[in-house]
């Protein structure tokens, strides 16, 4: 396991 | 003004606990429907969702709507100087730069304040969609805590593997492996202990021991926890806070290079 996003990846600012 | 008023502290003093090895500071937006908190741990890896609605405060007002930015530190650190049989009064002023924590005795003998200094933060929220997820699990809060617990021992990562039989939690590390499998329950008379899966398609994800064992720091709220899942999205890890609200931690998964 190398990789893992970040919460914005998901959950763009409105 | 704001004021809202808890006759139990202990739910403000588990809340705490529950955010304070994720969060440094967070902003706490108080309206008429009640209090919210959004805010991400500082590698943006996992966020915190908190919701407090105002009917659950035993006395609730609040005639603008504010946003204070507060130290956790600070505010576990005031929290711990109430008893656990307190009543707690938050009150801030329309344009505060500052918030009282007011505890008050249950024999009324007793009223501590502490004022503490709010933080000008930058807001940063982030748009959660409404999510239909693969796999829902509700299980005890206590067993949840203790699988995380005793997996962290022997891997970084927890894999959850969710299929209609049940639910399985996998580490691996240089020492060994350990999984642990929890069946659906048959019989749920006894609701909290139950295992309840509601599946659409079986999912299998991988998450950072690290993150799930702050997670698991709210199970004195709840005696339950709800594991929301799907494939390559955050899992939603669920508390609900008696009746009045539920903190939420969402975490994104390890990807697989």
């Amino acid at each position: 396991f190398v990789l893992q996003k970040v919460m914005p990846d998901y959950f763009p600012e409105p | 003004m704001f004021e809202a008023r808890l006759i139990q502290s202990s739910i403000l003093k588990k809340v705490l606990d529950a955010v304070k090895d994720l969060l440094n500071e967070a902003t706490f937006e108080c309206s008429d429907s009640g209090i919210q908190v959004q805010a991400m741990d500082n590698a943006h890896v996992s966020l915190v969702a908190l919701n407090l609605r105002s009917d659950g405060f035993d006395k609730y007002r609040c005639d603008r709507n504010l946003s204070m930015g507060m130290s956790i530190a600070t505010m576990s650190k005031i929290l711990k100087c109430a008893g656990p049989e307190d009543t707690v009064t938050l009150r801030a002023a329309d344009n505060p730069d500052t918030v009282a924590f007011i505890f008050e005795s249950s024999n009324k003998e007793k009223l501590a304040e502490y004022e503490m200094k709010l933080i000008n933060m930058d807001q940063e929220h982030l748009g959660i969609p409404e999510t239909f997820y693969s796999c829902v699990v509700k299980m005890s809060s206590h067993e949840f805590a203790r699988i995380v617990r005793d997996l962290s021992q022997f891997g970084e990562n927890i894999t959850i593997a969710c299929t209609k039989e049940g639910v399985k939690f996998t580490a691996i590390g240089d020492s060994g492996s350990a999984n642990v499998k929890l069946a659906q329950t048959a019989d749920a008379s006894e609701e909290n202990d139950a295992v309840i899966i509601e599946m659409q398609e079986s999912v299998k994800l991988s998450f950072s021991c690290r993150y799930l064992t702050c997670f698991v720091k709210a199970t004195p709220l709840c005696s339950q926890v709800q594991l929301s899942i799907s494939n390559d999205v955050p899992l939603v890890c669920e508390y609900k806070i008696g009746d009045i609200g539920q903190i939420r931690y969402y975490l994104a998964p390890k990807i697989d290079d």
